[in-house]
């Protein structure tokens, strides 16, 4: 594992973090989409399946249970928790998720490494991950102002996507034969899905002002 | 490989 794969992993990991502090500090999830939350926790479930047959390294368990326990708590708060649940915008977070569910899975099981279940689920996740953040980014465009704390989970989710392109074109490099398509096409789509909020992010930081979308 | 190589990333 290089420097690049780890310290995305670590935006990652970061940006859930942020997240979860920012739900249980303010007990508010005003701005949160929960369809974008759902979606993510869908990605980690079919492509962390491998936790049941195989296994890599420890780092690559422990982090993996991680993340499909966050997916679930932030869930949790924004479906069950008293006082978040009632701070959820459920009339703007409208986006219909099967749209982007039923295309990636089409696209799973027509373009993969090999005709299995776990396979197809595994590349059914790598698509939809893609584009997980749509109804996020659909969200903060219709409420405008975007607060501090979620403006910065998404900047470091973008982050994080960005540290595994490069990840990519430094194991390019340095690992003879090595190659991985489908992940690095669905990568970029999903890093170039980013490109408009960091537009907006940087030039509201550089202005020291706070984050505001064009209608 | 291939495969394992892309699961080992999250």
């Amino acid at each position: 594992m290089n420097i690049f794969r780890l310290a995305g992993d670590m935006t990652h990991l970061l940006s859930i973090i942020v997240l979860l502090l920012k739900i249980q500090a303010t007990k508010s999830c005003a701005g949160v989409s929960l369809k974008t939350q759902e979606l993510y926790a869908v990605v980690f479930v079919t492509r962390y399946l491998d936790l049941f047959y195989s296994f890599i390294s420890l780092y690559n368990t422990v982090m993996k249970i991680i993340f499909l326990l966050t997916a679930f708590t932030i869930i949790w708060y924004m479906r069950k928790h008293k006082v978040v649940c009632q701070t959820y915008d459920k009339e703007q977070d409208t986006f219909r998720v099967l749209f982007l569910i039923v295309p990636c899975f089409v696209l799973a099981l027509l373009v993969n490494h090999e005709m299995s279940v776990t396979e197809v689920l595994w590349t059914f996740s790598i698509y939809l991950e893609a584009v997980a953040i749509l109804p996020q980014l659909v969200l903060l465009q219709r409420t405008k102002n975007v607060d501090n704390l979620t403006g910065n989970y998404i900047f470091m989710l973008g982050s994080y996507r960005a540290l595994y392109l490069v990840n990519w074109v430094y194991r390019y490099f340095t690992e003879l034969g090595y190659r991985q398509w489908i992940v690095w096409v669905s990568g970029t789509v999903q890093t170039c899905v980013y490109l408009d909020f960091f537009y907006y992010y940087v030039q509201a930081w550089r202005n020291n002002e706070r984050m505001k979308l064009p209608g | 490989e291939e495969a394992e190589d892309e699961h080992d990333e999250l």
